[in-house]
């Protein structure tokens, strides 16, 4: 054989094996850029351990809502500065596109309460501790509607993981230690330092973390089901202490509150129906910044070199009219019936966006009424 | 405030947010059940100038599902982070559904929030050149120090999960 013919045939081999290469790189690449993460189902939470609570529920034959409950109450101890027992919630379940309900146990005035309370507001953003601001807590109804909706296995069986948690301990974690730094000096002269400051410091990352009397009161919660926590020994122990604190809420207010179910508004947007929790939430607000932004035909190019300035331009502008429409804001059962339905029409949308000039406006233009930021 | 978005392997979407209010709620602790009573009728403050028995205060909190029967897609999303969970979860669907970020991009991209004075706040990470052009506008830069916002959200396409627990709570999100 010549050395040519040779020479050839090593060229095609190499090609060869170069063409092979490439096609597995390919496919390896294609495989990966199509792997789903998971293909059954998921829980994002503000923690792992807390998601892998939840997706534990899951995993053993709970629903959505099952799997949300015992994260939840993981969550009341991983992050107690946010959420907990004595807070409130909005569930919005979708079983399908025609059935999507709003779970709403949003805390309610108490029927005893500081009349001058409003006085008390500060001009700017601030911290309001005390005992005058408490609204009726509205956890356990909203968990408790959403079970008996929604809910696959026993109600005992979602505070189990809690309970455990609550009293064996787990590591304090960094994101809790941030806000004790944040907030020590409040802490150590609160009732709140038997839980969580040792030798009347505030605790650090990696101690242990506790919660025995929250433990007790979850164990009633999940034996006795969730009334448990709005009459008898719980409820009156819960009024008594807060009562020693100088709170006005009392075993009537507990009794009568009550979570609402509702259906969730449906809102088009383009190939997607969004259902948010209507008022006193604020999805209609979601709703009307989406539907101006609409118009402006967003797309990826939208963030890139001048285009991305006008967008964000745009976006602004449109934040500073929802803040003016923050007044609607309320809760429809005490809001003189005023008509809130123009926050979600597109007709209404059309018309701020032909509001949006090309530079921004004095403050009074967007209708703003002065309100404070809230920090919650 | 906490957000958690759930798939169950039924197709049934949760999205919900669960509040004691400010941090700490009002600091209350009830040492006799273990709970932290919440604050939440500070949030009628500056949004109400009476308030009744029995009312329920104005709140920020968005759980919202997204549902698109062309795409098969189903979006659970919501936030936390008092008045900044509109605006944040507003930006992560925009960018998400519009701007064609993944999901995690989408949520961890930089946010911008306008106060109550209409003083305009970017996040550390949020690109300087922007935030100049921007400001040389006309828009005026507010003096917030402390971001909160934080978004957790699902999405399904098909038979395919994305879930997404945002960094900014060192959060993280698990299934199967």
């Amino acid at each position: 054989m010549s050395k040519s013919k040779k020479r050839v045939r090593c060229c095609v081999c190499f090609a060869l094996i170069c063409v092979i290469l490439i096609s597995i790189l390919l496919i390896i690449l294609l495989v990966k850029s199509n792997r789903c993460e998971y293909t059954q189902a998921a829980v994002a939470a503000d923690s792992e351990i807390c998601s892998d609570v939840g997706r534990n529920i899951l995993q053993e034959g709970g629903s959505a809502v099952d799997g949300a409950i015992a994260a939840l109450l993981c969550t009341s101890l991983v992050n107690p500065q946010s959420m907990g027992l004595g807070g409130g919630a909005i569930f919005t379940v979708f079983e399908n596109p025609d059935h999507v309900k709003v779970i709403n146990g949003r805390e309610r005035v108490p029927k005893v309460f500081k009349r001058d309370l409003l006085n008390d507001c500060p001009q700017n953003t601030a911290l309001l501790p005390g005992s005058q601001w408490i609204g009726v807590p509205g956890e356990i109804q909203a968990y408790k509607k959403a079970h008996d909706v929604y809910g696959k296995l026993p109600w005992k069986t979602l505070f189990k993981p809690a309970i455990k948690l609550a009293r064996e301990g787990f590591p304090l974690p960094s994101v809790l230690e941030k806000y004790l730094f944040f907030f020590q000096k409040a802490m150590v002269n609160s009732s709140l330092c038997s839980v969580f400051c040792k030798d009347n410091k505030v605790l650090k990352k990696g101690d242990m973390l506790q919660y025995p009397e929250l433990a007790k009161t979850m164990e009633i919660i999940a034996d006795k089901g969730p009334d448990a926590f709005y009459e008898g020994k719980l409820a009156e122990d819960l009024i008594q202490d807060i009562k020693s604190a100088g709170g006005s809420l009392s075993l009537e207010d507990l009794r009568s509150m009550q979570a609402e179910v509702k259906d969730a508004l449906p809102v088009q947007l383009g190939d997607y129906t969004m259902y948010i929790p209507p008022l006193p939430a604020s999805g209609s607000l979601l709703s009307f910044i989406l539907n101006v932004m609409k118009g402006y035909s967003l797309r990826p190019e939208s963030m890139k070199g001048e285009e991305e300035i006008w967008t964000y331009h745009h976006i602004i502008e449109t934040l500073k009219f929802a803040n003016g429409l923050k007044k609607y804001v309320k809760d429809p059962a005490f809001s003189d019936g005023n008509d809130t339905s123009h926050l979600v029409s597109l007709d209404f949308a059309d018309k701020v966006r032909a509001m949006i000039k090309d530079e921004p406006q004095p403050l009074q233009y967007y209708n703003v009424m002065p309100s404070a930021d809230s920090m919650g | 405030t906490s957000h958690l978005s759930v798939i169950d392997k039924d197709g049934m979407a949760v999205s919900v947010t669960s509040t004691i209010n400010q941090m700490f709620g009002s600091t209350v602790y009830s040492p006799r059940t273990g709970v932290i009573l919440n604050n939440e009728l500070a949030d009628f403050c500056g949004r109400a100038t009476k308030i009744s028995a029995g009312e329920q205060p104005p709140s920020s909190m968005v759980p919202t599902v997204l549902y698109s029967k062309p795409q098969k897609t189903v979006l659970v999303v919501g936030g936390a982070g008092g008045s900044m969970i509109v605006s944040s979860v507003a930006l992560a669907i925009m960018n998400h559904i519009w701007m064609g970020k993944d999901l995690k991009d989408a949520i961890s991209a930089p946010v911008v929030f306008v106060d109550s004075s209409n003083g305009v706040n970017f996040e550390k990470t949020f690109d300087q050149a922007v935030k100049e052009k921007l400001k040389a506008m006309g828009h005026k830069e507010g003096k917030l120090q402390h971001f909160f916002n934080v978004v957790n959200a699902i999405s399904k396409q098909g038979s395919c999960i994305t879930a997404v627990s945002d960094a900014r709570k060192e959060g993280k999100a698990a299934g199967y």
